[in-house]
């Protein structure tokens, strides 16, 4: 699960 | 990040602040979906279940850990605290959430970004909170009148969502790479829907009424 994928926002 | 998000990280924040000031200040939760905030924390519960496995920054965990924690803290307070439950008007806030639930549900199994857990259950979470705020709204409705406070705590609700928006369109064209299909129609259908909460609130403030909206 790469960071840039994740889900950055709230 | 940029102003917006983070504007919108803080309007939210006061909404729920409002919200568990009214509960703590008036020890009543009159006016008060039960339904919307069991909803909501719903929402933060699925869609932070990353919380541990996936570190984006300082700020995030702890804004996620609030959330969390607060919507937690407004269902406990509205269910179990002697006080505050004896408030809670509960053959108002009649809408069948369940149903609702299912839906999301049944459409976050179709419409993913990604068919894993993690995935199925973020856009889940996305598509709760779209329509979380219905239960309030018909709440509103049904008794007839909005007191200030449960006002400002929608009016905040929606500037959230309004300024998330912003923020959507901000990085679309500054980030090469930034597409967010889902979160943002999701977005979009929820603030629609707090729309026409905002035209009767500016209209009450406007001829500086109380709140009416029609039944």
């Amino acid at each position: 699960w790469s960071a840039s994928q994740s889900h950055d926002e709230l | 990040m940029n102003i917006f998000r983070f504007a919108g990280d803080m309007t939210h924040l006061i909404s729920i602040l409002i919200l568990l000031l009214k509960i703590y200040a008036t020890k009543s939760c009159a006016g008060i979906s039960l339904k919307t905030q069991e909803l909501y924390a719903l929402v933060f519960l699925t869609r932070y279940l990353d919380l541990f496995t996936d570190y984006v920054s300082l700020y995030n965990t702890v804004m996620k850990i609030v959330f969390i924690a607060s919507s937690l803290a407004i269902v406990w307070c509205m269910r179990r605290h002697p006080l505050v439950r004896r408030s809670y008007d509960k053959d108002l806030d009649t809408f069948r959430h369940q149903y609702v639930v299912l839906a999301c549900f049944v459409l976050a199994l179709l419409l993913n970004e990604k068919f894993t857990i993690q995935e199925v259950f973020w856009a889940f979470s996305i598509y709760l909170e779209a329509v979380a705020i219905l239960p309030q709204l018909v709440l509103l409705q049904r008794s007839g009148n909005v007191d200030n406070l449960t006002g400002q705590y929608v009016l905040f609700l929606g500037a959230y969502r309004g300024l998330y928006i912003i923020n959507w369109i901000y990085r679309y064209f500054t980030e090469d790479h930034f597409t967010r299909w889902i979160a943002c129609v999701s977005g979009l259908v929820q603030t629609g829907l707090y729309a026409d909460f905002f035209y009767y609130y500016y209209l009450s403030w406007k001829t500086n009424t109380k709140l009416k909206l029609p039944a």
